[in-house]
């Protein structure tokens, strides 16, 4: 709640961390949290769709494969290709939360090329015009 | 509930 509700208006670093240690410890912890900010950043509230953005980027960076296997599945990167398509949502969504979903996932494609899944999802988004430079 | 061990996954979607 802390890292990724809406209502806090500034970022909080400890609340976040506290939420990647806790994926990290959980069995369940990274199907459920990309559940959970995949929703959040389908948001049209575009602080709350930023918000999410910025704790799946420092999880990425913090958390291990675990996580980084999780967001690399289509399951998770169909709900961010949704939010950047004029087909789903890409239309009513800011383009800032566009920019930032494009930015991370080619951030990923080069940090975490093993991570196949999130390639092909890009080169997708680039083949249909989603990815302008 | 999603098991421990799911390597499930879905298609790409084509937008």
């Amino acid at each position: 709640d802390k890292a990724t509700n809406p209502l806090n208006k500034d970022l909080d670093w400890d609340g976040i961390n506290a939420f990647c240690e806790q994926l990290n410890k959980e069995l369940e912890g990274p199907p459920l949290a990309t559940r959970l900010l995949a929703h959040k950043i389908q948001s049209p509230q575009e602080w709350e769709a930023i918000q999410a953005l910025t704790v799946l980027e420092s999880c990425m960076k913090s958390c291990g494969k675990r996580f980084h296997d999780e967001v690399g599945k289509f399951r998770f990167l169909n709900e961010l290709i949704k939010v950047v398509s004029p087909k789903y949502l890409g239309s009513r969504t800011p383009e800032k939360v566009k920019s930032k979903i494009l930015e991370l996932m080619y951030s990923w494609t080069l940090g975490l090329p093993h991570e196949v899944k999130i390639s092909e999802a890009y080169q997708m988004l680039k083949k249909q015009g989603i990815v302008k430079c | 509930t999603v098991s421990f061990h799911d390597d499930s996954d879905e298609d790409l979607l084509n937008i």
